[in-house]
């Protein structure tokens, strides 16, 4: 609860209009952006919670003196998702999207994740592999003077079938083959 | 203009004339003339002590006169196809880019806009459009949500409650958009969904404009003391943002079911799936 309390502190300021509209001074839109992110930290370790929980079927343990279980999936959530930035697919050659629907219907995404090669595999929660188009990054985002990354395509990938305020999980590899890379078309 | 390039699929379809813009939309084999631009608006300089006539600012759009300024006559675009996106990547000066995409499986077109650092070098703050025009005779007419929810009518230079005498014909006309912008005529309709609060408004006939920032040089007096003229790492700032624009037969006609679309693409854009990202050493096998 305490920690949940971050983001109810956080979003009863964001409600001030003057965050609302982005009519705030500099020096307190900074102080907001550090409050959101403090507040998605505190959040983050009951997301992390909840989905190891739902994720591996164990019943949490609340015992007197019971030593916390390790984390199984760290569940990291990227803020900086909007210009293509993301440590984790960035610099691991495995890792795990989950994706949770908060919408009270199913729902069909394409899923754009930012790496830094063109040869990963994505496989659902059933074994099927999923078909992947990788997209080069559009050149303004790469010339931001703020934007260090290797990452050089958004992989694109079709999630369907995500259940109403539910969650699938994918699996990402990268692999050896070297496929083609994205050219465009040929100068009309 | 003759037609260059086209990206689509199935349910809509974006024509880009030899310019690089966009030149029309086709849906469900009706072509509609859709241009998109950016824009820009001067910033007014005033006098503070002036009630009538303050500086544009934080909290006020006041251009300096009612003609935009244009940023380019020719884009730059580079064109990527696959089995799930097509994209179109312009460029139109160092300061403006776009990403224009159709997913294969979506009835609408995504226009991601990079906008900034907004140059002011030559001592004018500037106030960013992204301009929608359509051949669709809308008669001054257009609707705005409210905070997401109903949609309002509204009529340009009109109030329904009082007679209104329009002395800035341009932000006089600006509405609140939170989600969506849209305007229609007896066959077509055309609306845009945005992913932020954002001003818009419609100043001619089948036009819609939404503003995507601004950096302006002089304080308006309401309060904050300072310019809108923010910089990160020394620069100015840099927005991005997405629009979605969806095309199809006006509720008059054909289809009744536009709206209820535009009803279920808003709950996707803006209420889409949380991503969490876990590094693994699992193998797939161990992981299942």
């Amino acid at each position: 609860l305490p920690h949940l309390s971050f983001m109810r502190e956080t979003m009863g300021i964001m409600q001030h209009h003057d965050a609302v509209t982005g009519t705030e001074k500099q020096k307190v839109a900074y102080d907001y952006a550090k409050r959101l992110e403090v507040a998605f930290r505190a959040c983050g370790a009951n997301t992390r919670a909840a989905l190891n929980i739902l994720t591996t079927g164990d019943k949490p343990k609340p015992v007197e003196g019971h030593k916390p279980r390790p984390v199984k999936f760290e569940f990291k959530t990227c803020a900086l998702l909007n210009i293509s930035l993301c440590d984790v697919s960035e610099q691991s050659e495995h890792f795990v999207l989950t994706l949770y629907n908060p919408l009270s219907s199913s729902l069909a995404e394409y899923i754009r994740v930012p790496v830094p090669d063109n040869n990963y595999q994505v496989l659902n929660d059933k074994g099927a592999i999923l078909e992947a188009q990788y997209v080069p990054i559009p050149r303004g985002l790469m010339d931001l003077v703020y934007r260090h990354s290797k990452t050089k395509y958004d992989m694109v990938f079709f999630a369907d079938e995500l259940p109403p305020l539910g969650y699938r999980s994918y699996y990402i590899k990268k692999t050896k083959e070297r496929p083609l890379k994205p050219v465009p078309d040929s100068p009309n | 203009t003759s037609s260059m390039t086209s990206v689509g699929n199935e349910y809509i379809r974006l024509n880009f004339d030899t310019n690089g813009f966009l030149s029309a939309v086709t849906v469900e084999g009706m072509t509609r003339i859709i241009s998109q631009d950016f824009l820009y608006y001067e910033g007014a300089v005033g006098n503070n002590m002036e009630f009538r006539n303050r500086s544009s600012g934080a909290y006020i759009f006041r251009p300096q006169n009612d003609s935009m300024k244009i940023t380019t006559t020719d884009v730059d675009i580079t064109v990527y196809r696959g089995s799930l996106v097509e994209e179109v990547h312009q460029k139109f000066n160092n300061w403006i880019s776009q990403v224009v995409r159709i997913y294969s499986q979506k009835n609408y077109a995504e226009f991601e806009w990079l906008v900034g650092p907004i140059p002011v070098d030559d001592d004018i703050g500037k106030e960013i459009i992204t301009r929608f025009d359509t051949d669709i005779k809308s008669e001054g007419m257009f609707f705005t949500d409210s905070n997401g929810r109903e949609m309002i009518k509204r009529l340009r230079n009109h109030r329904d409650t009082w007679n209104l005498e329009i002395l800035e014909p341009a932000a006089g006309n600006y509405y609140p958009i939170t989600t969506k912008i849209a305007l229609e005529d007896d066959r077509a309709r055309v609306a845009i969904l945005t992913d932020r609060a954002q001003g818009g408004s419609s100043l001619r006939n089948g036009s819609l404009e939404l503003m995507v920032h601004r950096r302006l040089l002089h304080d308006d007096a309401f309060g904050v003391d300072e310019a809108l003229n923010e910089t990160a790492y020394g620069h100015g700032l840099i927005a991005r943002g997405t629009h979605y624009l969806m095309v199809g037969f006006s509720q008059k006609n054909d289809s009744p079911t536009q709206k209820a679309l535009e009803r279920f693409a808003q709950l996707e854009v803006t209420l889409p799936t949380w991503k969490f990202f876990s590094k693994t050493n699992y193998t797939f096998e161990e992981w299942m």
